[in-house]
Formats: C-alpha cells, structure tokens, sequence
C-alpha cells in the first residue's frame, strides 16, 4: 500500500503544473524510497525525469512498488480543486485501480477526496548514464524564465554559448534578433541571485525555443535552475525539489 | 536545423 502525506499541497501541484504541457500520460513509479516518473513528450525531443523522495513527504510508506499509470490533464483538474496549503495524502492499494488524493485544509475540519481512475501504460524507460558534461550554469530561475520567454519572441530556436565566465542568449528571428549576456555573480546576501559558471569546454548549442518555454513552467519549484551542457548531447536542465529533482532532458538542434 | 530525437541519445532499459 501507498500512503504518502504532503505538509502542502503546493509541491505536487507545482509537479505537475511544470509537466502536464509537455507529457500526457505518465507512470508515476512508487517505491519505498519515493515517486519517480521518466516520461517523454509527445515530439520525443524532451524527456523529463521526476524523483520526490520519501524525504518531501511528512509522512511516507510504500511496502510493494506499485506503478500508477496517469493521465495528466485528470490529474491537473483534481490537483487544481485543493488548496496550495491543504495538506494532500495520496492513497493507493497494492494493485489499484485508482489513485486516491485527500486534501484536509489544517485550519478548519474540511477535507475533500477525490479518487483518480489508473490507466495501463506502455511507455519505453531509457538508462540515462551518468552523462560528462563540459559546461554547468547555475543561476535565477526566473531570470532563466525571462531570457526563454523574451528570446522567444524573435525565433523558435535559441543559442546558447558559454565561453569563460559569460553565458550568452542568442536568437536570430526573421524581422530582427537578439542577445542576452549574463556573467558569474555571487551575492553573498541572496545566494538565490547567484550565477555560477563551471566550465571545462566551451559551448555553443541550439535548443527549440518550444522547449524551453515548457521547461520554465517549473520556474515555481525553485529559486535556482542548473543548466548541464555537452557538445552535440542533450542539456539537463535540473529543478531542486526539497528532497529529490525535476529534470528535463533536451536534445540540441545541429547539423549533421 | 534539424532536430534529433532525444532516444537517440540514450538506451532502452
């Protein structure tokens, strides 16, 4: 049996907030250890890998691993009718049919259940291998948002180039272009503000614009974004989860 | 500029 008790709901909804654009139908896998979900959207450009450890739970139990298929727009409406700071347990017997999600508001004695029907799904799961990478970025995420979005208007591809201790945005568009130009900061008072260059190569690579706007609509998760780049593999654009990590696999476009 | 799909770049399980 499943029996997983979130402080808040707002985390499970930011979740599935930043996923349901980009993936339909999901195996949320449930160990002893937590929730893992990898699911690839629909164009096979993008591959998301989800882990809330047992750790982002008040309270957490999973005696058997139990693969709860689903779909993620039902999902979104049941999540969308708690409250950010409802206290959300989900609930799920060993072989369900059903995903179970209670929410108790904590000021009041008001609690609303809703029950989820499970689907079958076959999904590919791929090994993803402890990948090198030649360049890491740590910086705002919503100053990431914002690049993603301005840059955006122009093209539907954006450039990113590392070289020393700058990342370069770049967006070539038919009626005109632009860049934008970050350099390694350390606020020592806000380290959220921070912007960490690590970098072994430079970079110079090309993403769909589409993309990376789904991927910022993790934004809420947390104030950093880490962005893991290789030459001709796909970038890691990772989210910090209290305990465990939203993360987004994105193939680069280039020439042959 | 074409765009590959990412399995390409992993293996199955």
């Amino acid at each position: 049996m499943l029996e997983g008790k979130f402080d808040e709901a707002s985390l499970l909804k930011k979740v599935i907030d930043a996923m349901k654009d980009s993936v339909k139908l999901c195996n949320f896998n449930c160990t002893e250890n937590g929730i893992s979900v990898q699911a690839i959207d629909d164009s096979r450009v993008l591959l998301i890998s989800l882990l809330i450890e047992a750790g982002s739970f008040e309270d957490y139990r999973c005696d058997r691993n139990i693969v709860l298929g689903l779909e993620m727009e039902s999902l979104n409406k049941i999540i969308k009718n708690g409250n950010a700071s409802d206290m959300l347990t989900l609930v799920a017997e060993d072989s369900p049919d059903a995903l179970n999600l209670i929410f108790e508001d904590k000021r009041r004695d008001r609690i609303a259940e809703y029950s989820l029907k499970l689907m079958d799904i076959d999904q590919d799961f791929l090994k993803i291998e402890d990948m090198k990478f030649d360049a890491v970025v740590n910086m705002p995420s919503a100053e990431f948002a914002k690049i993603c979005r301005d840059m955006k208007t122009l093209s539907e591809s954006l450039q990113i180039i590392i070289t020393k201790d700058s990342v370069k945005f770049n967006s070539e568009g038919d009626f005109g272009s632009g860049s934008v130009v970050i350099k390694s900061f350390t606020d020592l008072e806000k380290t959220e503000e921070s912007v960490r260059i690590t970098l072994e190569k430079p970079i110079n690579l090309t993403f769909g614009a589409k993309y990376l706007n789904d991927i910022i609509k993790s934004t809420p998760l947390a104030s950093q974004v880490t962005i893991k780049l290789c030459d001709k593999q796909p970038a890691l654009f990772e989210y910090q989860l209290p305990s465990g990590y939203l993360r987004f696999y994105l193939a680069p476009k280039f020439e042959d | 500029m074409p765009q590959p799909i990412i399995s390409q770049f992993f293996l199955p399980h």
